[in-house]
């Protein structure tokens, strides 16, 4: 494992804990998208259905069992929480789910690498991940005073898939046969959602402003 | 078979 892969990784989870300690210390949820986590939460159980038949490392393992358990636990903060779940913004939260899962299904029917139910379950995770910030993006743009850790979490959602491809690029100059072309093409779709609000996210930090994306 | 060896990212 590289540096970019183990740095996204912990990114990736820092963004997870920022997420929890938002909405556990405002008791709030204002800001944050129930369908882009429930869209996640789908992700990776989709993703992680070989966690227990595919054994890689401890590390792998222990990381996908965090990933699954944070995403369960934050879904049940955001809806079954009695004074949380009265702050999530459900008028303004709505985008539509088939509009991202729909295509992504059909697209992971269409291009596979191989015709298995995993395989083709893993891709559809693959592609569901890629865009499944969406709705938290249009959220943020219409919510107005974005607090700082809902910044952060966006933002760190984002460095994560940076630090990915820098990983596949020292990869695909360090393994041999090392191409992942269904992996790849999704990550850059995915990093390019992010670009507009990184934009505004290092404007406002640098100009030491409140994050606020135009509408 | 693809699936095994490739899939070691999250």
């Amino acid at each position: 494992m590289n540096i970019f892969r183990l740095a996204g990784d912990m990114v990736h989870l820092l963004s997870f804990v920022v997420l929890v300690l938002k909405i556990n210390a405002t008791k709030s949820c204002r800001g944050i998208s129930l369908k882009t986590q429930e869209l996640y939460t789908l992700v990776f159980v989709c993703r992680y259905l070989d966690l227990f038949s595919n054994f890689i490392s401890m590390y792998n393992t222990t990381m996908k069992i965090v990933f699954l358990g944070t995403s369960f636990a934050i879904l049940y903060l955001m809806r079954g929480h009695k004074v949380i779940k009265v702050t999530y913004d459900r008028e303004q939260d709505t985008f539509r789910y088939l509009f991202l899962v729909l295509p992504c299904a059909l697209l992971a029917l269409l291009i596979h690498n191989a015709w298995t139910p995993f395989e083709v379950v893993w891709t559809f995770s693959i592609y569901l991940e890629a865009v499944a910030i969406l709705p938290q993006l249009v959220l943020l743009q219409r919510t107005q005073n974005i607090d700082n850790l809902t910044g952060n979490y966006v933002f760190l959602l984002g460095l994560y898939r940076g630090l990915y491809i820098l990983n596949w690029i020292y990869r695909y100059f360090t393994e041999p046969h090392y191409i992942q072309w269904i992996v790849w093409i999704s990550g850059i779709v995915q990093t390019i959602l992010y670009l507009d609000f990184f934009y505004y996210y290092i404007k406002s930090w640098k100009n030491n402003v409140k994050l606020a994306l135009p509408s | 078979e693809i699936a095994a060896a490739e899939k070691d990212e999250l």
